[in-house]
């Protein structure tokens, strides 16, 4: 895990 | 991409539209809460940082970009350009009662503790409440005009189409976000009551009026 969150929603 | 979410952009864009359009064309903000307008205008900023890390797709930055550019354009209109229209005397609601509480859950229930992310956070959950001092509003006055309606119907209707949209991402994609779907319900149980009254009011040619 990069530990980096991808939201891909507005 | 499924059919809730795309449908749930459109109406949250079509809210802005309204919203826009209702100022411009009738020189107005009468009956807009310019707190609300402030709280989405901080909702977008602090969620849409993440234009600057990470690329999702053309659709996803377009939207970004609209809803920032176009919140700062509406508080500009209520504080500045329309100011003499503004209904600040029925503005009354205490913002600092939504963002106090709102940031401190942010810091203390987020996905990761990073300051992207909780700013990410904070915006989900002021979101949910963001509308509250526009209900306020409407409630005090006891009225909304039509078009006000229609702005708070896409605005509402946006948030409960993409309850849908998890619904569908957590069956056919696994995906799950409890921040999101928790605050969402929030969000969309907070307009229960004005949907009702748009359905009934304004849906048959009646304006919303509430006894005092």
């Amino acid at each position: 895990d990069t530990g980096k969150t991808l939201h891909d929603e507005l | 991409m499924n059919i809730f979410r795309l449908v749930g952009d459109m109406s949250h864009l079509l809210a802005i539209i309204i919203l826009l359009m209702k100022m411009w064309k009738s020189r107005s903000v009468a009956g807009i809460s310019g707190k609300s307008q402030i709280l989405f205008a901080i909702v977008f900023t602090t969620r849409y940082l993440d234009l600057f890390t990470s690329f999702v797709s053309i659709y996803n930055t377009s939207m970004k970009v609209f809803f920032i550019g176009t919140s700062y354009v509406t508080v500009y209109f209520i504080y500045q350009h329309f100011k003499p229209t503004y209904d600040s005397n029925h503005d009354t609601f205490r913002v600092e009662f939504l963002i106090v509480p709102v940031g401190g859950l942010a810091f203390l229930v987020n996905h990761e503790f990073s300051l992207l992310e909780i700013l990410w956070t904070f915006s989900i959950y002021l979101e949910s409440v963001a509308i509250l001092p526009q209900l306020f509003m409407v409630s005090k006055t006891g009225e909304a005009e039509s078009i006000t309606s229609h702005y708070l119907f896409a605005l509402g209707s946006y948030r409960a189409l993409y309850l849908l949209n998890w619904i569908y991402r957590y069956y056919f994609e696994g995906f799950f976000d409890l921040i999101a779907v928790v605050a969402g319900c929030v969000q969309t149980i907070l307009y229960c009551d004005f949907f009702y009254l748009y359905i009934t009011k304004v849906l048959k040619g009646k304006k919303i009026s509430l006894p005092a």
